[in-house]
């Protein structure tokens, strides 16, 4: 039974996509049978997987359309990483399914039909506590929290974790957080250190010990249309992401 | 009659509210009467303006509970630099001001009433295309478009323009494009003068000739709650948006 990842900041530009498409692709080429769902209407997961302008049944058909999920599955050419492409009409969705009946489970009832088939199933998420993220957050196991070293990425922390909360009091009991990364993290940054340092304090054991540097590889593969892992496999950013990798799975929060 | 400016891009972390902040100081500090309306959830620009955590009239009163849109003014300590704080709860007026008449023109009829007291009112907006940036848009007179120079951000801007365009045909005629900004630019990395590049072809003279180069100074003045031009004058951040609220003057967008 595979699990589910939401991938969620409301904060924007703090590597979200970045996240979903390199942590993916490292997981898959560990072995796991991997989809990556992009619910975000700038569809940049998808293009970061090459499949930018992708025409087919997108995300929007299965949210308001009752497609199955299943019927959206596409894969990057990568073994073991599939995705289901983001499209610019998840925009109107958002509106749609303010007036959907149990408007915040349709994306969980729509996973539920094929994460048997995966190991991990990783949700990239738009730079909102709307419903988008609601939704993603009552499909998931766990959320995966990408933390820029930077003070307003700080100062949005706990107001995302009282949407955790809510969304655990009320729609999804079972959501854990199954920790924090530390991205675009520079070395040489006094105000970097700061954040982690209080990141550490506020998260504990749940902060992951894998630190994603700031690498030029990792901004540069998305305009080539593949992971960095694919891209310069050897870079310190594409590293980074098999590290966190090794360290997700050696936590156990997936078999 | 003081021109309002949406500073606006649905791409997360492109340094919108971070332009809001410092272009407004700077343009207070060349003598124009500045107010900064921060539209976001995340109230970003109002903690990078000292006032984190300010009880009062917010604008969610004013767009959702019909307050006056003066009530809800606030001073930063710098001359003729003013503020309308944001709110987490502008995240259900999203919701709200769904189901209101005009839904679009709620935030234009509000500031119609204080934009005759200001030369210069400059809204920041949160990273997506929803109704609360849709207001932005409809009460503006000018849009200003931070680029970051990066890919996801260069493929997100036909779908601004394209935003931009419906607002026009539908809702504000008179919205013009007052100009790109490129945003934390790195001389060194050949990707962000690819980005440069492509923005100069696209957008000609639209482009303002001041960069806003990747500067540390302006990731740490929010966490001391003023704008860079007060944290540290002389740093290249601070001096960058001096150059860049001369350009805009200059450019004669307002008297
Ligand atoms: N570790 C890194 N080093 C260098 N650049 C990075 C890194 N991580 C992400 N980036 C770049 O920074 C920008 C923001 O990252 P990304 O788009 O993944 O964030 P996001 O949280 O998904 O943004 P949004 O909120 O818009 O969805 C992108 O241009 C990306 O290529
Ligand atoms: N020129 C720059 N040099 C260095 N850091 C910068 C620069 N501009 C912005 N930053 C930092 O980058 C991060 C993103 O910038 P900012 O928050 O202003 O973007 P935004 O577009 O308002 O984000 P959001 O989409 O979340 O509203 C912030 O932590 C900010 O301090
Ligand atoms: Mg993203
Ligand atoms: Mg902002």
């Amino acid at each position: 039974m595979g699990r589910v990842l939401a991938i969620a900041n409301q904060k924007g530009g703090v590597g979200k996509t970045t996240t979903a498409v390199n942590l993916g692709a490292a997981l898959a080429q560990k072995g796991a049978q991997t989809l990556v769902v992009d619910l975000d209407p700038q569809a940049n997961a998808t293009s970061g997987l090459g499949l930018r302008g992708h025409q087919g049944t997108t995300l929007y058909d299965v949210l308001v359309g009752g497609a199955e999920l299943s019927s959206a599955v596409v894969g990057t050419g990568l073994s073991r990483l599939l995705v289901v492409p983001g499209s610019r009409d998840l925009v109107a969705a958002e509106i749609e399914l303010l007036s959907a009946d149990g408007r915040e489970r349709v994306l969980r009832r729509a996973i539920e039909a094929v994460s048997p088939h995966f190991d991990v199933v990783l949700i990239d998420c738009p730079p909102s506590l709307g419903i988008l993220t609601i939704n993603a957050l009552t499909a998931a196991d766990g959320i995966l929290i990408p933390l820029q070293a930077e003070y307003y990425a700080l100062e949005g922390v706990a107001e995302l974790l009282q949407a955790v909360e809510r969304i655990q009091a009320a729609l999804n009991p079972g959501l854990e957080i199954d920790g924090v990364v530390m991205t675009m993290f520079d070395v040489r940054n006094n105000l970097a250190h700061a954040v982690a340092d209080e990141a550490r304090k506020h998260f504990g054991d749940r902060l992951f010990l894998t630190f994603i540097p700031r690498n030029v590889r990792l901004s540069e593969s998305p305009s080539h249309g593949v992971p960095a892992i694919t891209y310069d496999p050897q870079s310190k950013g594409a590293q980074s992401y098999v590290a966190l990798a090794e360290e997700i799975v050696s936590r156990g929060t997936f078999s």
